[in-house]
């Protein structure tokens, strides 16, 4: 019996939003942790990884480790009829091939369940080892949003270049080239509006703007982004999602032959 | 231009 209420329900909606142009089918894995799961694009050039705690719902029942595996699309599409200001509880019985989503309004005069078929899916799960990354860059997530989007309109790839100057976002296209560079800045008034470079290496990295713009869908999930990025190692693009955990992006570097 | 790598090159599968 698995039964999860989660008084926020936007977060659950802003999250389908976030992944499900990434990855078409996926599996959700429910455990005493939480609502979790790993799943690549169907390149395996880009992973994400979603983590919702358990004590971020008001009530979190998971009588045993649980996997439910969803159409990413469909499950947006039922998401898309619950209000923003819905609580949203999930609800699925042992062994059963379907999941119920509930939405209540706020003053409990609507509420409506959607049922939706479970499918089984063969999905590849990777290991992540923990790594030190030579720089992490904290900065507006709208920022990166804009920057990733402005590019995107030159190039196809960015080459993300961190020193102790601050962090680059570099393209060339057909009709041009373009730099973005974005200067550590800590002494805004609002911790959210600065940008942050912790770094113990000069790195530069190139990227498919195509997945950087799909990561961005997660903009609304949290006003901070954090990259994290090694010479010769995945990026990783987090968004925390507040009180409840995160959803990471991995994404595999461009490398020259 | 540089070529695109893949996941598995960098994460083992469990």
């Amino acid at each position: 019996m698995l039964e999860l209420r989660l008084v926020q329900g936007s977060l659950l909606k802003k999250v389908l939003e976030a992944i499900k142009d990434l990855v078409n089918d996926a599996n959700f894995d429910c455990s005493a942790t939480g609502f979790s799961l790993q799943a690549m694009d169907s390149s395996h050039v880009a992973l994400v990884a979603l983590l919702l705690r358990s004590e971020g719902f008001e009530h979190y029942r998971c009588d045993r480790n649980l996997s439910m595996g969803m159409n990413l699309g469909n499950m947006a599409k039922m998401l898309k009829c619950a209000g923003n200001d819905d609580i949203i509880t999930l609800k699925a019985d042992d062994g059963s091939d379907t999941v119920t989503f509930m939405f209540e309004s706020p003053t409990q005069d609507k509420i409506s369940d959607f049922e939706m078929k479970l499918m089984d899916i063969d999905s590849e799960h990777l290991g992540i080892p923990e790594a030190e990354y030579h720089a992490i860059v904290r900065m507006p997530s709208s920022e990166f949003g804009r920057i990733c989007k402005d590019l995107s309109s030159i190039g196809d790839t960015v080459v993300i270049s961190v020193t102790k100057e601050g962090v680059k976002f570099s393209t060339r296209g057909d009709i041009g080239t373009a730099n973005i560079v974005c200067r550590q800045n800590n002494t805004v008034d609002k911790p959210e509006e600065a940008t942050i470079i912790e770094m113990t290496e000069p790195v530069s990295l190139t990227f498919a703007l195509r997945y950087m713009n799909s990561f961005t869908k997660a903009t609304p999930l949290s006003s901070i982004v954090t990259l994290s990025l090694s010479s010769d190692l995945p990026v990783v693009v987090e968004y925390k999602i507040a009180e409840m955990g995160y959803i990471r992006f991995y994404l595999a570097p461009k490398i020259e032959e | 231009t540089p070529l695109q790598n893949n996941l598995s090159e960098f994460y083992f599968t469990t």
